[in-house]
């Protein structure tokens, strides 16, 4: 019936649907669900393991006897100063407010990219599919790179900003304390499940949980396994995150009638009250999240439609429009409430996106939660094309160019820095304070093992 | 929605070759090889494996000067579901869609081990 059907292949079989189902590395020896391999949701996606041989090694736990004989938590700062006998961590990171980064997100969180250059004749060569093993097998995601978690520069184009690059630079203990838990198709639906994930174990450092909490997808609850990790409650020092909201890949429907499968505001009001309920029984008290508003899709439509897609350049024969209007036959558009030459559809559905943005106003207004206070911003699209047009770019230069769809590695990059520079004017303590150490650290440890 | 995202994929690669034959001004055989030449080593033989399984009939219908959607939906790669509109990216034929389609499906009626393959 099916290749898993053969005895010798069932446990890998095994092995690969709960890898895939629950977001962890494939390659992870002493299942700390940190990995030294990079694709298959290794180091791409969460901080490099500086010992997979070792279960209570992993980036963001808690220091062991503040790392004095070895570096439990991989940020590269361990052993004990031989002028006074005090451990380095202890020295430098001990009440330095440190944080990691989660996210837990949809395909833009992911950083979903098809490069071009696999469709573009004119500039076809052997170098054009040189990354193709490793984008498969990170699922066509950049996680390296993404908005939120990236640590490498970018090579597919645009340069690399994060979040966690950011919180790094401010204090070098969060180095490698990050975690992309992101999925190509998240959504509200299955955002409970996927911060479900969130696998506490003990000793976590103050970290930042980003959640993309992806709504308005018709799909069905996918049930994800725990796959973050961080540390209990009991003893974690508080986690501090982001409920991003509403990336581009929001309304995913499988069905016909686009609106009448949107997530209503009631559901999403259940959705993500539910989800912080969650979090609230879990995340370490002191934590803080911040909910971001929908993006306004009609963003795409209007600054693409009629432009030619890579597969229609060499002959001006596809435009975006063409593809939008084929996905969307197919029943496979990422988008149908926006990628659609429809414009009273995308007009409801940028309504309906509105509506549900509210919801989340309301939420970070009204809710109360024991372990962590709660903040809205909207979605920084329109400040992200204004930074753009500034520099001299132009909209469509925003939007991934082989799925019409995602925002690419630049809209990644500026976005960053208008989440930071929000969250630095308007609520400081999420960030934590600059450690006055940074240059000690770097000037004894270097690049601290790198990434 | 994978016959979907097959459709998808198959209309992109097809697209890809046609491209391919048109700018290096060379026969659909000699596109393919090109494209499998483009890819890593070690995902090669796969690429190979599907030339010689779909290449011949691919060249046939492309000579014919039939574009990717026509090709696609007579591998049966695009299927067009009981009530739902025919899919295609590219601007139908002068003929029309349908007819196109009808005319490809006889030609790679004949061919066997595609049929094989695709019972596969």
């Amino acid at each position: 019936s099916s290749v898993c059907a053969f005895p010798l292949l069932a446990n890998l079989c095994e092995k690969i649907k709960y890898v895939l189902r629950n977001k962890l590395p494939f390659e992870d020896f002493d299942g700390d669900k940190f990995s030294t391999f990079p694709t298959l949701r290794g180091y791409h996606w969460r901080g490099r393991d500086c010992n997979d041989k070792n279960t209570t090694v992993y980036p963001g736990r808690r220091p062991d006897n503040w790392d004095a004989k070895s570096d439990s938590n991989c940020n590269g700062i361990w052993g004990v100063d031989p002028k006074d006998g005090i451990p380095y961590e202890e020295k430098f990171c001990k009440g330095a407010d440190s944080k990691g980064v989660v996210l837990l997100g949809d395909s833009a969180g992911a950083h979903f990219h098809i490069p071009p250059e696999w469709m573009t004749i004119t500039q076809m060569s052997a170098k054009s599919f040189v990354n193709l093993p490793m984008a498969f097998s990170d699922e066509l995601d950049w996680p390296q790179f993404s908005e939120i978690t990236g640590f490498l520069n970018s090579t597919i184009g645009g340069w690399t900003d994060s979040l966690y690059l950011r919180l790094r630079k401010r204090n070098r203990c969060n180095h490698r304390d990050l975690q992309n838990i992101s999925q190509n198709g998240g959504s509200s639906g299955n955002i409970l499940s996927l911060i479900k994930s969130i696998h506490y174990l003990a000793e976590a450092l103050l970290s930042a949980l980003i959640l993309t909490a992806v709504f308005c997808r018709f799909s069905s609850k996918t049930s994800l396994h725990h796959s973050i990790k961080r540390g209990y409650q009991a003893f974690g020092v508080p986690f501090w995150g982001f409920l991003i909201q509403g990336r581009i890949g929001i309304l995913f429907f499988r069905e016909r009638d686009t609106l009448a499968h949107m997530t209503t505001p009631k559901e999403m009001l259940s959705n993500v009250v539910q989800a912080l309920q969650y979090l609230d029984s879990h995340l370490p008290n002191g934590s803080h999240v911040i909910l971001t508003g929908l993006v306004d899709g009609r963003f795409l439509w209007d600054n693409l439609h009629d432009r030619y897609h890579p597969l229609g350049q060499l002959n001006k024969d596809v435009t975006y429009s063409q593809l939008y209007t084929f996905l969307d036959c197919l029943q496979v558009s990422p988008c149908s409430g926006w990628l659609t030459p429809n414009e009273t559809l995308r007009n409801l559905t940028s309504e309906r996106a509105l509506q549900l943005s509210n919801v989340l106003k309301e939420i970070a207004r009204s809710e109360k939660f024991a372990n962590f206070d709660i903040f809205y911003m909207d979605f920084p699209l329109r400040q992200t094309a204004e930074e753009w047009r500034k520099m001299g770019g132009e909209p469509w230069q925003l939007i991934e160019p082989v799925d019409g769809f995602h925002p690419n590695q630049i809209a990644a990059a500026l976005g960053t820095g208008i989440i930071w520079q929000r969250a630095l004017h308007e609520w400081p303590q999420v960030l934590g304070k600059a450690n006055p150490f940074n240059d000690q650290i770097e000037a004894i440890f270097k690049d601290q093992g790198g990434h | 929605l994978y016959k979907g995202h097959t459709c998808v994929g198959c209309v992109l690669v097809v697209s890809v070759i046609e491209q391919l034959a048109q700018w290096h001004n060379s026969t659909v055989k000699a596109a393919m090889e090109r494209l499998c030449d483009y890819i890593p080593e070690k995902l090669q033989g796969f690429c190979y494996m599907l030339a010689e399984l779909y290449g011949p009939h691919i060249a046939e219908l492309i000579d014919r000067e039939m574009n990717a959607d026509v090709v696609c939906h007579s591998l049966r790669l695009c299927k067009q579901e009981p009530g739902q509109l025919l899919c295609h990216l590219y601007s139908p034929p002068k003929v029309g869609l349908s007819v196109a389609i009808r005319k490809a499906k006889r030609i790679t009626k004949t061919s066997k081990d595609l049929k094989s393959f695709l019972g596969f």
